[in-house]
């Protein structure tokens, strides 16, 4: 575990407690897309088959369950959560999921490193993570204002997904190690998506005035 | 190696 890897994950869980802090305190999901985050549950649960097959380390086995068990709740909440569900942005949130599960599916039955079902699903999820937030930032493009918590929420996925491809670099240079170009490339193109919100972002800091995407 | 190194990532 390296330094870069370390601060990712941590960054990660640090935005699923944002956006937790959000929807349990707060007791709203305005502004966040429940898309997004029915989309971040298939991820976790396609990609974390092997949390009953293989044994990693307590610590791989716990973020695992962290991830599948707040993503799902997440989904929970905005759906079910007779208080929260009222403040989901319904009509703005309507990017059709199909259109990103369909093509991921297909792209991971040919593009992948080996044809069995785990290692496919896995791959399915790596595709899906990569376009999982683009729900969430067509929201926030159609968000007049967007609050605090759902701007930082963004904020620490995109700043998760860059120390990734720093983690990837050193551990090119410091382990013994396959090329992974799935991952590598499926990572690249997810930071990417956040390359225009971070710089809105930055910008809204700089000027502190609240963060808005142009339409 | 059995375990490709990216399966131990989250």
């Amino acid at each position: 575990m390296n330094i870069f890897r370390l601060a990712g994950d941590m960054t990660h869980l640090a935005s699923v407690l944002v956006l937790l802090l959000k929807i349990h305190t707060i007791k709203s999901c305005a502004g966040v897309s429940l898309k997004t985050q029915e989309l971040y549950a298939l991820v976790f649960a396609t990609r974390y088959l092997d949390i009953v097959t293989d044994f990693i380390s307590v610590y791989n086995t716990v973020m695992k369950l962290i991830f599948l068990g707040s993503s799902f709740s997440i989904v929970w909440y905005i759906r079910h959560h007779r208080v929260v569900r009222r403040s989901y942005d319904k009509d703005q949130d309507t990017f059709r999921h199909y259109l990103l599960m369909i093509p991921c599916m297909l792209l991971a039955l040919f593009v992948h490193e080996k044809f069995t079902f785990k290692e496919v699903m896995w791959t399915f999820s790596l595709y899906l993570e990569a376009v999982a937030i683009l729900p969430q930032l067509v929201l926030l493009q159609r968000t007049r204002n967007i609050d605090n918590l759902t701007g930082q929420y963004v904020f620490l996925l995109g700043a998760y997904r860059g120390l990734y491809i720093f983690n990837w670099i050193y551990r090119y240079f410091t382990e013994p190690h396959f090329v992974h170009w799935i991952t590598w490339i499926a990572g690249v193109v997810q930071t990417l998506l956040y390359a225009d919100f971070f710089y809105y972002y930055f910008e809204s800091w700089k000027n502190n005035v609240r963060l808005q995407l142009p339409a | 190696l059995e375990q490709p190194m990216m399966h131990d990532e989250l």
